[in-house]
């Protein structure tokens, strides 16, 4: 079971949208893929249409197994769920002593037969939550806006990161995903050369801005069964493609 | 002493945009203004091209005293920086029994002849920090992204703050600020449609997308100094009218 955290402080540059899609994607090339919201915000479910009872949190709290919390959202696509009450959970963990960092690997642990992905949605920002969706992920996947506020916090995340791959030593920052790539502006242009000059090959090509990524949330569809010939879907097949090419290679 | 605080769940938004924008509006109108950075990103300093060694964190854990945080980032304008050392006074707020989100109202409390107005800007999602954020502000200015993900969690933000208005009775959502217009899609139109049907007179004239708006935080600088003439400019300045008209007749 491998397991991809989409993850970045910066709030809005397309981690749900990434996460979903990505999610998505592999379930339609066939994968067993369970895709977590460890988000407040609860957008997944919303995103794909989805109702559930039994969240993250009470999985997170000990009151729930994962298998008691998941729901099917699409063939061959699971999904672990979240909502407000997820800050019971950040709560709790951030009041333990010790080993709180450990809670969602723990959690998932009975399911590794079950799944071939997971795939983990991120909230913005750093607290308890965070620090376990890294804890417990192979991979990284960061989803950078192309702006300057954007791209100024991700040596931030990259330091944030390195901090726990220092106890989740098989953690690694696998790949850049440039987002919101507009191509009127060099503005767009000018952040990505200043990501390839850093990060050079972890970074993907970009997704660029189409509304009907936006829109698709809307009508509680992926990309891919809300506008499959967008540019939206054009771009995150690429990028599944080079996210399940490289899990082949593995 | 009143005291904004420029806060949504949802990430990306345009939450620090228009915190610095307002902050410094007000400042160029001859208001004395402190602005308070709430988040572990920092982004407010970066934005203004300001450096500060203390923060928030040791303002909120006791360690110093918001005078001797607060640095002059422009004429008429002081900054209460942040940065990723702010998640040490989230963990110590969290882990306190009770009262931890007063911490910030009484850090605020001997400054409050020396400011005219403090603009708060949050950070995204729900924390120890952002209880205290909304536990001292006197009213909220909530911007929301024309998308329907960022729609989709406004209400459940409208009940977080109707919770801390429980205990910080002053505590009044004033404005619903809609941002990222984009004329060119109907997504942005129906869903300002959707926000003026539920929130009425509290909605204030949209901010459009406009490239300088981004582009001012690579300069360091408001829309103000970095394009004057810009719709950004033109609409953050229809704006912050609002802003204090509001404010002269209270
Ligand atoms: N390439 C794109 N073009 C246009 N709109 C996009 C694109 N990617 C995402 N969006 C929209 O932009 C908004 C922000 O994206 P999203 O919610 O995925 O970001 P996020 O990082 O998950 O945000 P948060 O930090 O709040 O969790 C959403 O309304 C989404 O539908
Ligand atoms: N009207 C606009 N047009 C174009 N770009 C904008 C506009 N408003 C803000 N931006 C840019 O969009 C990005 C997100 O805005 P901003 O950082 O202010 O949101 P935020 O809500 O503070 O994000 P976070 O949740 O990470 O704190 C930034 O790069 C910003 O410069
Ligand atoms: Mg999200
Ligand atoms: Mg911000």
């Amino acid at each position: 079971m491998r397991i991809i955290a989409i993850a970045m402080t910066k709030g809005g540059v397309g981690k749900t949208t990434t996460a979903v899609n990505l999610s998505h994607g592999l379930a339609l090339r066939g994968q067993r893929v369970l895709l977590v919201d460890a988000d407040t915000q609860g957008q997944c479910a919303k995103a794909l249409g989805v109702d559930k009872d039994v969240t993250l949190n009470e999985v997170l709290l000990g009151e729930a197994t994962v298998l008691e919390a998941v729901t099917k959202a699409r063939q061959n696509l699971d999904l672990l769920a979240s909502d407000h009450r997820l800050t019971r959970a950040a709560l709790a963990i951030a009041r333990r002593e010790r080993d709180g960092h450990l809670a969602l690997a723990e959690a998932l642990a009975p399911v590794a037969e079950r799944y071939d992905t997971v795939v983990i949605d991120a909230a913005p920002g750093v607290d308890a939550v965070a620090v376990n969706v890294l804890g417990c992920a192979d991979e990284v996947i960061a989803p950078v806006a192309l702006t300057p506020a954007a791209l100024a916090g991700v040596l931030d995340f990259v330091r944030h990161v390195e901090r726990v791959a220092r106890h989740n030593t098989r953690l690694d920052l696998r790949w850049i995903l440039p987002t919101f790539h507009d191509q009127r502006t060099r503005t767009s242009a000018e952040t990505l050369r200043q990501l390839q000059e850093h990060f050079g090959a972890k970074v993907c090509r970009s997704i660029r801005v189409n509304i009907e990524l936006a829109e698709a949330f809307g009508w509680r569809q992926s990309i891919f069964e809300h506008a499959p010939r967008s540019r939206g879907a054009a771009d995150y097949e690429a990028f599944i493609g080079t996210v399940a090419e490289a899990d082949a290679r593995r």
